[in-house]
Protein backbone atom coordinates (compact mmCIF):
# COMPACT_ATOMS: atom_id res chain seq x y z
CA UNK A 1 0.00 0.00 0.00
CA UNK A 2 2.92 2.52 0.90
CA UNK A 3 4.38 1.63 -2.43
CA UNK A 4 1.40 2.23 -4.46
CA UNK A 5 0.75 5.81 -2.57
CA UNK A 6 4.42 6.85 -3.51
CA UNK A 7 3.77 5.82 -7.03
CA UNK A 8 1.19 7.97 -7.31
CA UNK A 9 3.01 11.13 -6.37
CA UNK A 10 6.20 9.90 -8.41
CA UNK A 11 4.05 9.62 -11.75
CA UNK A 12 2.18 12.90 -11.03
CA UNK A 13 5.49 14.61 -11.06
CA UNK A 14 6.83 13.10 -14.69
CA UNK A 15 4.04 13.66 -16.02
CA UNK A 16 3.88 17.10 -15.02
CA UNK A 17 7.77 17.19 -15.97
CA UNK A 18 6.04 17.43 -19.53
CA UNK A 19 7.83 20.79 -21.43
CA UNK A 20 4.62 22.31 -21.04
CA UNK A 21 3.84 21.63 -17.64
CA UNK A 22 7.49 22.85 -17.03
CA UNK A 23 6.85 26.48 -18.93
CA UNK A 24 3.34 26.80 -18.48
CA UNK A 25 2.62 26.92 -21.80
CA UNK A 26 -0.12 23.66 -21.83
CA UNK A 27 -3.65 24.75 -22.26
CA UNK A 28 -6.41 25.59 -19.64
CA UNK A 29 -7.78 22.23 -19.35
CA UNK A 30 -4.27 20.61 -18.90
CA UNK A 31 -3.38 23.19 -16.08
CA UNK A 32 -6.83 21.43 -14.53
CA UNK A 33 -5.21 18.24 -15.11
CA UNK A 34 -1.76 18.31 -13.96
CA UNK A 35 -2.95 20.58 -10.83
CA UNK A 36 -5.51 17.32 -9.94
CA UNK A 37 -2.61 14.65 -9.90
CA UNK A 38 -0.52 16.45 -8.13
CA UNK A 39 -2.75 16.84 -5.31
CA UNK A 40 -3.95 13.32 -5.91
CA UNK A 41 -0.03 12.13 -5.17
CA UNK A 42 0.12 14.81 -2.33
CA UNK A 43 -2.98 13.45 -0.63
CA UNK A 44 -2.08 9.55 -1.54
CA UNK A 45 1.71 10.13 0.66
CA UNK A 46 -0.57 11.96 3.53
CA UNK A 47 -0.99 8.64 4.85
CA UNK A 48 2.26 7.51 4.78
CA UNK A 49 3.53 10.67 6.09
CA UNK A 50 1.76 10.68 9.17
CA UNK A 51 2.81 7.28 9.57
CA UNK A 52 6.03 8.18 9.89
CA UNK A 53 5.84 10.92 12.19
CA UNK A 54 3.94 8.73 14.57
CA UNK A 55 6.67 6.32 14.69
CA UNK A 56 9.93 8.03 14.41
CA UNK A 57 8.34 11.56 16.83
CA UNK A 58 5.46 10.11 18.32
CA UNK A 59 3.57 12.38 16.94
CA UNK A 60 -0.21 12.33 17.42
CA UNK A 61 -2.87 11.08 14.71
CA UNK A 62 -4.99 13.10 12.48
CA UNK A 63 -2.90 15.71 11.20
CA UNK A 64 -3.60 17.80 8.33
CA UNK A 65 -2.23 20.12 5.58
CA UNK A 66 -4.29 23.50 5.39
CA UNK A 67 -2.97 24.31 1.48
CA UNK A 68 -4.29 27.89 2.10
CA UNK A 69 -2.23 28.80 5.16
CA UNK A 70 -0.47 31.70 3.31
CA UNK A 71 -3.61 33.55 2.43
CA UNK A 72 -4.83 32.49 5.92
CA UNK A 73 -7.33 29.74 5.04
CA UNK A 74 -7.91 26.92 7.90
CA UNK A 75 -11.60 26.42 9.34
CA UNK A 76 -9.70 24.11 11.87
CA UNK A 77 -7.40 26.20 13.36
CA UNK A 78 -10.09 28.86 12.97
CA UNK A 79 -12.41 27.28 15.34
CA UNK A 80 -9.92 25.19 17.84
CA UNK A 81 -9.29 26.94 21.13
CA UNK A 82 -5.91 24.67 20.79
CA UNK A 83 -4.00 22.74 18.54
CA UNK A 84 -0.52 21.99 17.76
CA UNK A 85 1.75 22.85 15.04
CA UNK A 86 4.12 20.37 13.39
CA UNK A 87 7.09 21.53 11.53
CA UNK A 88 9.52 18.99 9.86
CA UNK A 89 12.69 20.76 8.19
CA UNK A 90 14.21 18.03 5.31
CA UNK A 91 17.39 20.03 5.48
CA UNK A 92 20.65 19.22 7.29
CA UNK A 93 20.83 22.09 9.07
CA UNK A 94 18.81 24.31 11.67
CA UNK A 95 16.65 26.82 10.04
CA UNK A 96 14.08 29.83 11.70
CA UNK A 97 10.84 29.11 9.76
CA UNK A 98 7.85 31.37 10.35
CA UNK A 99 5.07 29.45 10.42
CA UNK A 100 1.64 31.74 9.52
CA UNK A 101 -1.54 29.63 11.41
CA UNK A 102 -4.82 31.55 10.49
CA UNK A 103 -7.16 32.31 13.94
CA UNK A 104 -10.14 33.84 15.40
CA UNK A 105 -8.64 34.76 19.21
CA UNK A 106 -6.72 37.53 19.99
CA UNK A 107 -3.93 36.14 22.18
CA UNK A 108 -2.23 32.93 22.67
CA UNK A 109 0.02 30.71 25.05
CA UNK A 110 2.29 28.60 22.74
CA UNK A 111 4.72 26.56 24.33
CA UNK A 112 7.43 23.82 22.52
CA UNK A 113 8.66 20.19 22.77
CA UNK A 114 10.39 20.86 26.52
CA UNK A 115 7.81 23.36 27.92
CA UNK A 116 9.49 27.01 27.10
CA UNK A 117 7.21 29.65 25.82
CA UNK A 118 7.52 30.85 22.65
CA UNK A 119 7.61 34.51 21.54
CA UNK A 120 4.67 34.58 18.82
CA UNK A 121 2.72 37.62 17.38
CA UNK A 122 -1.08 37.70 16.54
CA UNK A 123 -1.69 40.26 13.61
CA UNK A 124 -4.92 41.06 11.80
CA UNK A 125 -5.72 39.49 8.43
CA UNK A 126 -4.86 42.13 6.03
CA UNK A 127 -7.66 44.15 3.47
CA UNK A 128 -5.71 42.82 0.95
CA UNK A 129 -5.40 38.91 1.69
CA UNK A 130 -9.41 39.32 2.56
CA UNK A 131 -9.04 40.68 -0.82
CA UNK A 132 -7.72 37.23 -2.39
CA UNK A 133 -9.29 34.81 -0.13
CA UNK A 134 -12.66 35.87 -0.50
CA UNK A 135 -15.58 33.91 0.89
CA UNK A 136 -13.09 30.93 1.34
CA UNK A 137 -11.95 31.50 4.61
CA UNK A 138 -13.21 34.17 7.27
CA UNK A 139 -10.00 34.04 10.17
CA UNK A 140 -9.75 37.31 11.30
CA UNK A 141 -5.95 37.08 12.38
CA UNK A 142 -3.02 35.04 12.17
CA UNK A 143 -0.61 33.59 14.70
CA UNK A 144 2.62 34.34 13.39
CA UNK A 145 5.31 31.71 15.13
CA UNK A 146 8.60 31.39 14.31
CA UNK A 147 9.76 27.67 14.67
CA UNK A 148 13.28 26.88 15.34
CA UNK A 149 14.28 23.71 13.26
CA UNK A 150 16.92 21.26 13.54
CA UNK A 151 18.33 18.92 10.74
CA UNK A 152 15.85 16.26 9.80
CA UNK A 153 14.00 17.08 12.71
CA UNK A 154 9.96 17.45 13.46
CA UNK A 155 9.44 20.58 16.03
CA UNK A 156 5.98 21.04 17.66
CA UNK A 157 4.25 23.82 19.38
CA UNK A 158 1.15 23.34 21.23
CA UNK A 159 -1.33 26.21 20.78
CA UNK A 160 -3.79 27.79 23.51
CA UNK A 161 -5.89 30.40 23.20
CA UNK A 162 -5.86 33.14 26.20
CA UNK A 163 -8.13 35.90 27.26
CA UNK A 164 -5.80 38.44 27.84
CA UNK A 165 -6.16 41.10 24.88
CA UNK A 166 -4.32 41.88 21.91
CA UNK A 167 -0.52 42.62 21.81
CA UNK A 168 0.23 44.76 18.43
CA UNK A 169 0.55 47.80 17.31
CA UNK A 170 -0.23 49.61 13.68
CA UNK A 171 0.56 52.93 12.97
CA UNK A 172 -0.51 54.39 9.29
CA UNK A 173 1.71 56.07 7.06
CA UNK A 174 -0.38 58.74 4.88
CA UNK A 175 0.62 62.20 3.27
CA UNK A 176 -1.65 65.20 4.25
CA UNK A 177 0.12 68.16 3.49
CA UNK A 178 2.82 68.30 0.87
CA UNK A 179 5.93 66.47 1.35
CA UNK A 180 5.03 65.81 5.34
CA UNK A 181 4.73 62.22 6.37
CA UNK A 182 1.93 62.56 9.08
CA UNK A 183 1.70 58.91 11.22
CA UNK A 184 -1.36 57.94 13.36
CA UNK A 185 -1.52 55.42 15.59
CA UNK A 186 -4.12 52.93 15.50
CA UNK B 1 8.80 59.85 15.06
CA UNK B 2 10.34 56.55 13.21
CA UNK B 3 7.28 55.43 12.59
CA UNK B 4 7.73 55.14 9.59
CA UNK B 5 10.37 52.61 9.18
CA UNK B 6 10.72 49.12 10.41
CA UNK B 7 13.83 47.56 12.03
CA UNK B 8 15.93 44.67 12.98
CA UNK B 9 19.28 44.14 13.69
CA UNK B 10 20.36 43.55 10.25
CA UNK B 11 18.17 46.01 7.92
CA UNK B 12 16.05 49.31 8.80
CA UNK B 13 13.81 50.55 6.26
CA UNK B 14 12.31 54.06 5.98
CA UNK B 15 8.72 54.51 3.95
CA UNK B 16 7.25 57.65 2.53
CA UNK B 17 4.22 58.11 0.66
CA UNK B 18 5.08 56.43 -2.60
CA UNK B 19 6.54 53.45 -0.57
CA UNK B 20 9.94 51.94 -0.03
CA UNK B 21 12.37 55.42 0.48
CA UNK B 22 15.29 53.62 1.50
CA UNK B 23 17.26 50.51 2.94
CA UNK B 24 20.31 51.14 5.49
CA UNK B 25 20.43 54.71 3.84
CA UNK B 26 20.35 53.97 1.02
CA UNK B 27 17.96 55.12 -2.07
CA UNK B 28 15.85 52.60 -2.85
CA UNK B 29 12.46 52.20 -4.04
CA UNK B 30 10.26 49.34 -5.34
CA UNK B 31 6.97 49.63 -7.10
CA UNK B 32 4.42 47.02 -8.55
CA UNK B 33 4.34 47.91 -12.48
CA UNK B 34 3.33 46.73 -15.54
CA UNK B 35 3.42 46.47 -19.18
CA UNK B 36 0.84 46.33 -22.12
CA UNK B 37 1.20 43.07 -24.17
CA UNK B 38 1.65 43.71 -27.62
CA UNK B 39 -1.45 42.55 -29.69
CA UNK B 40 -3.07 43.23 -33.05
CA UNK B 41 -0.07 44.34 -34.72
CA UNK B 42 2.60 41.86 -35.50
CA UNK B 43 4.10 39.46 -33.18
CA UNK B 44 1.34 38.86 -30.15
CA UNK B 45 2.82 38.72 -26.32
CA UNK B 46 1.16 35.28 -25.31
CA UNK B 47 2.32 32.01 -23.05
CA UNK B 48 5.38 31.55 -25.56
CA UNK B 49 6.51 34.89 -26.24
CA UNK B 50 7.21 38.07 -24.06
CA UNK B 51 6.87 41.22 -26.12
CA UNK B 52 5.92 44.79 -24.29
CA UNK B 53 4.08 47.15 -26.49
CA UNK B 54 6.13 50.30 -25.03
CA UNK B 55 9.81 50.70 -23.32
CA UNK B 56 8.39 52.00 -20.20
CA UNK B 57 5.87 50.09 -17.74
CA UNK B 58 2.69 51.77 -16.72
CA UNK B 59 2.41 53.00 -12.88
CA UNK B 60 -0.67 51.21 -10.98
CA UNK B 61 -0.82 53.72 -8.54
CA UNK B 62 1.40 56.60 -8.33
CA UNK B 63 0.62 57.22 -4.44
CA UNK B 64 0.08 53.79 -3.03
CA UNK B 65 -0.67 53.70 0.85
CA UNK B 66 1.74 52.32 3.45
CA UNK B 67 0.71 50.55 6.80
CA UNK B 68 3.41 49.44 9.41
CA UNK B 69 2.97 47.02 11.95
CA UNK B 70 5.19 46.73 15.15
CA UNK B 71 5.09 43.09 17.12
CA UNK B 72 7.50 41.11 19.20
CA UNK B 73 8.55 39.17 16.60
CA UNK B 74 8.48 41.07 13.32
CA UNK B 75 8.06 44.30 11.78
CA UNK B 76 6.18 45.00 9.00
CA UNK B 77 5.05 47.38 6.38
CA UNK B 78 1.84 46.92 3.76
CA UNK B 79 2.17 49.01 0.53
CA UNK B 80 -1.27 48.92 -1.50
CA UNK B 81 -1.51 49.79 -5.23
CA UNK B 82 -5.04 48.76 -5.54
CA UNK B 83 -7.09 46.11 -4.99
CA UNK B 84 -5.27 43.51 -6.88
CA UNK B 85 -1.71 44.51 -6.18
CA UNK B 86 -0.11 44.99 -2.59
CA UNK B 87 3.01 43.84 -1.08
CA UNK B 88 4.00 43.02 2.26
CA UNK B 89 7.81 43.99 3.50
CA UNK B 90 8.42 42.50 6.46
CA UNK B 91 11.81 41.83 9.03
CA UNK B 92 11.92 39.42 11.78
CA UNK B 93 13.88 39.53 14.79
CA UNK B 94 17.32 38.14 14.07
CA UNK B 95 16.93 37.31 9.85
CA UNK B 96 19.43 38.52 7.47
CA UNK B 97 16.79 39.52 4.72
CA UNK B 98 14.14 41.21 4.07
CA UNK B 99 11.13 39.52 3.36
CA UNK B 100 9.00 40.79 0.74
CA UNK B 101 5.48 39.11 -0.21
CA UNK B 102 3.88 40.59 -3.36
CA UNK B 103 0.00 39.89 -3.90
CA UNK B 104 -0.99 40.49 -7.85
CA UNK B 105 -4.66 39.47 -8.91
CA UNK B 106 -7.18 39.57 -10.81
CA UNK B 107 -5.43 41.36 -13.17
CA UNK B 108 -8.05 43.73 -15.13
CA UNK B 109 -7.89 43.50 -18.60
CA UNK B 110 -11.01 45.94 -19.35
CA UNK B 111 -9.99 49.58 -19.92
CA UNK B 112 -10.51 52.53 -22.70
CA UNK B 113 -9.42 51.86 -25.88
CA UNK B 114 -6.40 54.21 -26.73
CA UNK B 115 -8.62 55.04 -30.11
CA UNK B 116 -11.62 56.14 -28.31
CA UNK B 117 -12.20 56.60 -24.89
CA UNK B 118 -15.74 55.82 -24.73
CA UNK B 119 -15.21 52.49 -25.97
CA UNK B 120 -14.21 49.55 -23.70
CA UNK B 121 -11.54 46.70 -25.02
CA UNK B 122 -9.77 44.31 -23.61
CA UNK B 123 -5.51 44.69 -23.03
CA UNK B 124 -3.44 42.33 -21.87
CA UNK B 125 -0.85 42.96 -18.52
CA UNK B 126 2.42 41.88 -17.30
CA UNK B 127 2.97 43.00 -14.01
CA UNK B 128 6.35 43.56 -12.46
CA UNK B 129 8.54 44.19 -9.50
CA UNK B 130 10.38 46.69 -10.14
CA UNK B 131 13.69 47.86 -7.62
CA UNK B 132 15.97 50.77 -8.11
CA UNK B 133 18.86 51.16 -6.08
CA UNK B 134 22.13 53.43 -6.20
CA UNK B 135 24.27 51.18 -7.12
CA UNK B 136 26.59 51.96 -10.34
CA UNK B 137 25.99 48.37 -12.12
CA UNK B 138 26.72 49.94 -15.63
CA UNK B 139 29.76 48.37 -17.60
CA UNK B 140 32.38 50.68 -18.78
CA UNK B 141 30.42 51.51 -21.81
CA UNK B 142 27.36 52.75 -19.86
CA UNK B 143 25.36 49.69 -20.34
CA UNK B 144 23.31 48.13 -17.42
CA UNK B 145 24.72 44.66 -16.22
CA UNK B 146 22.73 42.24 -13.62
CA UNK B 147 24.05 38.89 -12.30
CA UNK B 148 21.27 36.30 -13.23
CA UNK B 149 21.39 32.31 -11.87
CA UNK B 150 21.65 29.42 -14.39
CA UNK B 151 19.22 27.08 -13.09
CA UNK B 152 20.41 27.82 -9.63
CA UNK B 153 23.63 26.39 -9.91
CA UNK B 154 26.10 29.67 -11.47
CA UNK B 155 25.89 33.01 -12.11
CA UNK B 156 26.14 34.41 -15.45
CA UNK B 157 26.83 38.21 -15.85
CA UNK B 158 24.34 39.84 -18.31
CA UNK B 159 24.97 42.92 -20.20
CA UNK B 160 21.74 45.04 -21.73
CA UNK B 161 21.49 44.91 -25.61
CA UNK B 162 24.34 42.67 -25.92
CA UNK B 163 25.34 38.46 -26.29
CA UNK B 164 28.71 37.48 -25.70
CA UNK B 165 28.87 35.17 -28.12
CA UNK B 166 27.43 36.97 -31.22
CA UNK B 167 26.15 40.57 -32.26
CA UNK B 168 22.74 40.87 -31.38
CA UNK B 169 20.37 42.46 -33.22
CA UNK B 170 17.47 44.05 -31.46
CA UNK B 171 14.82 44.49 -34.09
CA UNK B 172 11.90 45.76 -31.91
CA UNK B 173 13.92 48.52 -30.90
CA UNK B 174 11.37 50.79 -29.78
CA UNK B 175 10.82 48.87 -27.11
CA UNK B 176 14.33 46.59 -26.45
CA UNK B 177 12.88 44.99 -23.12
CA UNK B 178 11.98 41.70 -24.02
CA UNK B 179 15.39 40.56 -25.25
CA UNK B 180 16.99 41.97 -21.84
CA UNK B 181 14.53 39.29 -19.67
CA UNK B 182 16.36 36.16 -18.50
CA UNK B 183 15.09 33.45 -17.00
CA UNK B 184 15.30 33.99 -13.12
CA UNK B 185 14.86 30.36 -10.84
CA UNK B 186 16.51 31.28 -8.00
CA UNK B 187 18.35 35.06 -7.70
CA UNK B 188 19.36 38.20 -9.47
CA UNK B 189 21.55 40.39 -7.94
CA UNK B 190 23.55 43.70 -9.36
CA UNK B 191 26.86 45.31 -7.68
CA UNK B 192 29.38 47.77 -7.79
CA UNK B 193 32.51 47.72 -6.76
CA UNK B 194 31.31 48.68 -2.95
CA UNK B 195 27.67 47.08 -2.45
CA UNK B 196 25.60 44.11 -3.59
CA UNK B 197 21.96 43.88 -3.73
CA UNK B 198 20.70 40.36 -4.44
CA UNK B 199 17.08 38.82 -4.70
CA UNK B 200 16.32 35.59 -4.38
CA UNK B 201 12.38 34.31 -5.67
CA UNK B 202 10.13 31.30 -4.21
CA UNK B 203 9.89 30.25 -7.81
CA UNK B 204 11.16 30.85 -11.72
CA UNK B 205 9.82 34.23 -13.08
CA UNK B 206 11.74 36.68 -15.86
CA UNK B 207 14.13 39.32 -14.95
CA UNK B 208 16.21 41.72 -16.03
CA UNK B 209 17.81 45.13 -15.79
CA UNK B 210 16.45 47.86 -17.89
CA UNK B 211 18.74 50.72 -16.19
CA UNK B 212 21.66 51.51 -13.46
CA UNK B 213 20.66 50.19 -10.29
CA UNK B 214 17.56 48.87 -11.40
CA UNK B 215 16.44 44.90 -11.10
CA UNK B 216 12.72 43.79 -12.97
CA UNK B 217 10.72 40.53 -11.94
CA UNK B 218 8.05 39.25 -13.46
CA UNK B 219 5.83 38.58 -11.35
CA UNK B 220 2.27 37.98 -13.04
CA UNK B 221 1.01 37.70 -16.47
CA UNK B 222 -2.74 38.00 -17.84
CA UNK B 223 -2.84 37.97 -21.71
CA UNK B 224 -6.27 38.36 -23.93
CA UNK B 225 -4.90 37.37 -27.22
CA UNK B 226 -2.97 34.10 -28.32
CA UNK B 227 0.27 34.17 -29.41
CA UNK B 228 -0.26 31.45 -32.41
CA UNK B 229 2.47 30.00 -30.98
CA UNK B 230 1.17 26.72 -30.48
CA UNK B 231 -0.94 26.70 -27.32
CA UNK B 232 -4.21 27.99 -29.48
CA UNK B 233 -5.60 29.92 -26.73
CA UNK B 234 -4.62 33.43 -24.91
CA UNK B 235 -2.72 32.97 -21.51
CA UNK B 236 -5.81 34.12 -19.76
CA UNK B 237 -6.63 31.61 -17.21
CA UNK B 238 -10.02 31.98 -14.95
CA UNK B 239 -8.64 31.18 -11.81
CA UNK B 240 -10.42 30.38 -8.46
CA UNK B 241 -13.43 32.85 -9.01
CA UNK B 242 -13.30 33.08 -12.87
CA UNK B 243 -12.29 36.95 -12.63
CA UNK B 244 -8.49 35.80 -13.17
CA UNK B 245 -5.90 34.27 -11.36
CA UNK B 246 -4.84 35.23 -7.95
CA UNK B 247 -0.76 34.90 -7.48
CA UNK B 248 1.07 35.59 -3.92
CA UNK B 249 4.72 34.74 -3.47
CA UNK B 250 7.66 35.93 -2.07
CA UNK B 251 10.92 37.95 -2.81
CA UNK B 252 14.13 38.09 -0.24
CA UNK B 253 16.57 40.77 -0.41
CA UNK B 254 19.81 40.95 0.60
CA UNK B 255 21.84 44.06 0.96
CA UNK B 256 25.55 44.56 1.69
CA UNK B 257 29.17 44.99 0.62
CA UNK B 258 30.26 43.50 -2.06
CA UNK B 259 32.08 40.15 -1.37
CA UNK B 260 30.70 40.13 1.76
CA UNK B 261 26.85 38.74 0.93
CA UNK B 262 26.35 35.49 2.21
CA UNK B 263 22.60 34.15 0.39
CA UNK B 264 22.99 30.61 -0.28
CA UNK B 265 21.60 29.28 3.33
CA UNK B 266 18.32 31.19 2.47
CA UNK B 267 18.66 29.84 -1.10
CA UNK B 268 18.63 26.57 1.02
CA UNK B 269 15.91 27.36 2.93
CA UNK B 270 13.51 28.46 0.20
CA UNK B 271 14.23 24.90 -1.94
CA UNK B 272 13.86 22.82 1.13
CA UNK B 273 11.21 24.46 2.76
CA UNK B 274 10.04 22.64 5.85
CA UNK B 275 6.98 21.13 6.03
CA UNK B 276 3.74 22.23 8.24
CA UNK B 277 1.28 19.79 10.00
CA UNK B 278 -1.71 21.00 11.83
CA UNK B 279 -3.11 18.92 14.58
CA UNK B 280 -6.55 20.67 15.68
CA UNK B 281 -8.49 20.71 18.93
CA UNK B 282 -5.17 18.73 20.23
CA UNK B 283 -1.65 19.51 21.98
CA UNK B 284 1.08 16.62 22.69
CA UNK B 285 4.84 16.48 23.33
CA UNK B 286 6.98 14.80 20.18
CA UNK B 287 10.39 13.14 20.92
CA UNK B 288 13.04 14.83 18.99
CA UNK B 289 15.06 13.83 16.82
Amino acid sequence: RGDLAEFKLASAFGVGQHHDGISGTEQEHVVSDYTRQLHRGRTACRDITNEVLEKDFEASKGAINCEYRNVSICADTETAKEFTVGVYSPASHAFHYHVRVPVNGSSYDVTNQVGEKVPVDVVPVSDNTKNIRRNRGFAKNELWITAKTDGLDFATFNVKETSDGLDFATFNVKETSGNDVVTSLT
Amino acid sequence: GDSNMIENENYKISFGSLGVESINGMPITNELLYFNSSQGYGQNSGAYIFRPNKTDPFIINAKPSVEITKGSSVEFATVTWGSWASQVYRLWKGENTVEVEWSVGPIPVEQKCPWDSKQTCKWGKEVISRYQTAIKSSDTQGRPTVWTDTSGRNKLLRTKDHRACFNLNTTDAETGVAGNYYPINSRIAIEDDSNLFSVLVDRAEAGGSMREGSIDLMIHRRITADDHRGVDEPLMEPGQFGDGLMVRGRHFLFLGKSGSLDDKPMEEKILMKPQVFLYPGQTFQTKSS
